[in-house]
């Protein structure tokens, strides 16, 4: 069955496009066949991974806001060896408004990836970049979804966030998708130097109640320079510790059980 | 007449909430009556300046979805010498859902804010925290400020969120509130050891048409340890090369001209 993974927290600049686009290229070269949907309307992670210049179709926007657009229309096939996206664009946050009085306005994610679910696309793994919010573009992607992954930022302000957040999924979960579930809390940003770092990452191992990688993505200017470029961070330095600790990452994620 | 200054970006993490607690108490600590205003439904700002266990009264939730409740009794006075804060609340995060139909809602801000412009409260500074997004509360926010302080991050995906805000900006000054003005762009988040920060702040300065600030914050640990222990930078580290850079910046602040 198809894993479909939101990366979430509405806590923002905490590492959810790195993470989404790093590990989505990660298990394609693991030979996965994995889709990347960016429901950030700043596109954050298409401009990650698509380079400048290359003929605009349709974008998410299109997908969510026009019922006669489908998948297949949408997305943009072999980004990568084993890897498609599906883009985002700007127009996308006129959806929150345009959206706001139409009953259905949760489901229509869910609705075009039956195209997956039920129809003839098969992925192994979608994961969906989402923005810093609990607004549509998040309800949408947690109805849709059947796993969610929580990148939390080794810094002060990152338990509020994600107390919110799970009782926000409890409530999708209880409400419409009981096969929704956390696959795990993923530190990020995390600089060993400093006590900061440490303290939150032990707070958040002894307080959260779901799984926390083992696997800490580390502060490493290099996966800040990889997007300037358009390389995920294995194209662009596959020796770095950003590089590593993806690997060891998808490896977890690999060996996540079905819940 | 009152400065209301709205600190935004709709690109996540870029510091924000640092910029509009920091700059807030130092213009406060010069003698300037301050106000800080925390709009952000995640409350960091509020969390960072006001020690837990403080009793919590009304909030800026209250303030805009409650017709009758007025600035004084949402204002915590006081909070430190010369600066009055608006705290937020979770409660905050229904408010685009609750007066998404009320054909004033953008406007909420800016009439409670009435008992400053028009009214008995005086400030010379009021400074607003604002969430990553371009919706309601921003449009509440942008509405009701006469000036934006936009902090950029020095790092690859800043640009394209600048361009859409001052859009944004454009688009309000034309429409509704012409007394908006962007008082001008802050480098944050510099790391003068990594390439993409200074390819990123020599391209903001070449590309923009506003003002960049010439403080530019530094990348600096202290300012990531002050919020834990609910203290400006200044009363926490006052030798740190953050605060020098908020010294530094508070005082271009004060050199504005009028627009
Ligand atoms: N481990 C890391 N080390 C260094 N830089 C990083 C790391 N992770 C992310 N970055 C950089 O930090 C910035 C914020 O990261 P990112 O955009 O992935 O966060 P986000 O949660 O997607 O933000 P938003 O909430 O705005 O969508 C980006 O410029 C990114 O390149
Ligand atoms: N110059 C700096 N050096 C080190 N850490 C910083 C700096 N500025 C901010 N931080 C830390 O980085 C994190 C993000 O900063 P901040 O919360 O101010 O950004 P923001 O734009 O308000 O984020 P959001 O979009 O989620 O509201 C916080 O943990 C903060 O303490
Ligand atoms: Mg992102
Ligand atoms: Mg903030």
């Amino acid at each position: 069955a198809t894993r479909i993974v939101a990366v979430a927290n509405q806590k923002g600049g905490v590492g959810k496009t790195d993470l989404t686009v790093n590990l989505s290229c990660q298990l394609a070269a693991l030979g996965k066949r994995t889709l990347m949907i960016d429901l950030d309307p700043q596109a954050n992670a298409t401009d990650y991974l698509v380079s400048p210049g290359t003929p605009a179709g349709k974008s998410t926007a299109d997908l969510l806001l026009d019922d006669s657009v489908t998948l297949d229309e949408v997305v943009m096939e072999g980004c990568r060896e084993n890897l498609d996206v599906l883009p985002s664009s700007q127009s996308l946050s006129s959806c929150q408004i345009r959206l706001a009085n139409d009953i259905n306005m949760q489901f229509k994610l869910k609705k075009k990836l039956r195209a997956i679910t039920e129809g003839s696309r098969s992925y192994d793994y979608v994961f969906i970049d989402t923005p810093p919010s609990l607004g549509l573009l998040m309800v949408n992607t947690l109805t849709a979804a059947n796993g969610v992954i929580i990148p939390v930022q080794t810094q002060y302000f990152a338990m509020d966030g994600v107390v919110q957040l799970q009782e926000t999924i409890k409530k999708v979960r209880e409400d419409i998708n009981p096969s929704l579930h956390v696959l795990g809390l993923v530190l990020t940003m995390y600089d060993r130097r400093t006590l900061i770092s440490r303290e939150v990452a032990e707070k958040v191992r002894g307080e959260v109640g779901e799984r926390v990688f083992s696997t800490v993505i580390p502060v490493n200017v290099r996966l800040a320079q990889a997007p300037s470029h358009h390389k995920s961070i294995f194209e662009y330095d596959p020796g770095s510790s950003g590089a590593r600790a993806y690997r060891e990452l998808a490896k977890e994620v690999l060996g996540c059980p079905d819940a």
